[in-house]
């Protein structure tokens, strides 16, 4: 699949991080979003907009991105979720 | 479905519609009532109850509902048009727990098509569902999904998917399966909501439903009508009001003629379901909403010409219809479409009734209720001796009112018939 640009990815991150799909980032830490962290991230975003869980920030994924939406995160931090699995 | 790690503790939540959008054509009238819809879908499959509180009263309810723009004070500014919708927050003990923000850039629109504005019911349902608790869900047909999907129909016949009933349930528990039988036709639908009206004209001086004096009441397919005026409040099977604040008579009404100006009896006939109004010496007959046909004299159903009546029920018992005026009532024979003969008889024979009651009704489990004032007399189901300790105040049984004050000015409860038999009262004129 063709990459997506650098800016895509850091409005990508920037959007995974507001919705809680990546942890805010740490400027002291500066902990590494590891590549598998992020596809796993996109993974899940994808299933929340009912797109194919592809991992990567195709055209189709970052466009939902810019769709309407309700402002609240969609993953809560794991200590308040209860998450029922089908 | 997810769950936030919040739920409420109590079970009737009070909401009331803060600041209404600028930018759309939804009247306030509209915006409310489709709050009042989006709550209902989550409290009819949870049995929690949702309060309008009127905009006058200083308390704090429980769900703050506002349209902002842009910054509003909270961490989550709106972006203009498109992008974040609303937001809403968990339940807790904070001022801003379950208050709702809608985006006022936002078109919102009622009953459009696909495509044009933001459908305002929708997104309330959505936001509500947070504000009671859950999370954002991917369950393909959830309301809790975090994109909007475009309107989901009509807010009178929207109901739950299986995920958000589940995760609901899940804080909530099962909605309580009413003591009452089930009505065995279907609530009266809320009138259509309102096209969208410019907005409101300040809305007209509303009756006090606290104040009792009812001009009429009645069991209306497990519903409770409370008639005053050109008004009438609506009591759900539940024992919560469809609203604090009345509906209109001729709006909701079909087809009532605007000269009648007060309804002074109802009662839903059991053998073909339909409603009977009464005012002066007529009744109108409505099939569900819609008037059938013109005016009747009431004296088809056994009274003098020219009389009024002051109560009138139908007692499941016997089938029979009973016409009450002042100290005397008359008897009707549904299945036989006549009045019994031998009335009209003296209204002691409902041993402890009132006189002149406002008006009497069945209730869902069988009682007789004579009501009069701020008072309700209570008949056991097939007992025409009213309990011991009747009158009761109606107010906190029916209508969410505190009781009337004991102070020694407050009317008394109306002394009730007399037992039969010799009386030896002495009448002074101030009795």
């Amino acid at each position: 699949a063709q990459q997506p640009a650098a800016q895509d990815v850091s409005l990508g991150v920037d959007w995974l991080t507001r919705y809680g799909y990546l942890p805010p980032p740490h400027p002291a830490q500066a902990q590494l979003q590891n590549p598998a962290k992020l596809r796993d991230a996109i993974k899940v975003m994808q299933r929340f907009a009912g797109l194919p869980e592809t991992g990567i920030l195709d055209p189709v994924t970052m466009a939902t991105m810019h769709k309407p939406r309700c402002s609240l995160p969609d993953v809560l931090g794991v200590a308040g979720l209860v998450r029922r699995r089908r | 479905y997810a769950l936030s790690s919040s739920v409420w503790k109590k079970r009737t939540l009070t909401w009331r519609v803060q600041s209404f959008p600028q930018s759309s054509a939804l009247s306030q009238q509209t915006v409310r009532s489709l709050m009042h819809h989006a709550l209902t879908a989550w409290g009819i499959e949870s049995g929690l109850k949702f309060q309008e509180m009127d905009s006058q009263s200083p308390a704090e309810p429980d769900i703050l509902i506002d349209f902002a723009r842009a910054y509003h004070q909270d961490s989550y500014p709106f972006d203009g048009q498109g992008g974040t919708l609303a937001h809403a927050f968990f339940p807790g003990e904070h001022s801003i727990s379950g208050d709702t923000h809608f985006d006022d850039e936002e078109i919102w629109t009622f009953g459009s098509k696909d495509g044009e504005g933001t459908d305002l019911f929708a997104v309330a349902v959505h936001e509500f569902g947070h504000a009671l608790g859950l999370g954002h869900s991917s369950a393909p047909d959830s309301i809790m999904r975090p994109f909007y999907q475009g309107p989901v129909g009509h807010p009178t016949e929207y109901r739950l998917s299986q995920d958000d009933r589940e995760g609901l349930q899940q804080l909530y528990g099962k909605a309580p399966q009413t003591p009452y039988d089930e009505p065995t036709r279907k609530p009266l639908a809320p009138p259509p909501l309102p096209p969208a009206l410019p907005p409101d004209r300040p809305s007209l001086p509303v009756p006090d439903r606290c104040d009792g004096n009812f001009d009429a009441i009645a069991n209306i397919r497990g519903e409770t009508f409370f008639f005053k005026g050109p008004w009438f409040w609506r009591l759900q099977p539940s024992g919560q009001l469809v609203s604090p604040r009345p509906a209109r008579l001729h709006r909701f009404w079909e087809g009532l003629p605007a000269q009648v100006k007060v309804i002074q009896a109802a009662y839903a006939r059991h053998r073909d379901g339909r409603i009977l109004l009464f005012s002066g010496s007529e009744f109108w007959v409505f099939q569900d909403r819609r008037l059938e046909g013109a005016a009747r004299p009431l004296a088809e159903l056994g009274l003098p010409p020219g009389e009024k009546v002051d109560a009138v029920f139908s007692w499941p018992l016997n089938g029979k219809t009973y016409l009450v005026q002042g100290q005397r009532y008359w008897r009707y024979d549904e299945a036989a479409a006549r009045p019994d003969p031998g009335y009209p008889r003296d209204l002691s024979l409902w041993e402890g009734a009132p006189h002149t009651p406002d008006d009497v009704t069945v209730s869902n489990t069988g009682d007789t209720y004579f009501f009069k004032g701020v008072y309700y007399w209570r008949f056991p189901k097939g007992s025409v001796k009213a309990e011991p300790d009747s009158p009761k105040p109606m107010g906190p049984q029916w209508l969410d009112c505190p009781a009337p004050s004991a102070d020694p000015h407050s009317p008394r409860p109306p002394k009730a018939t007399l037992k039969p038999g010799p009386c030896n009262c002495q009448c002074e004129i101030n009795q």
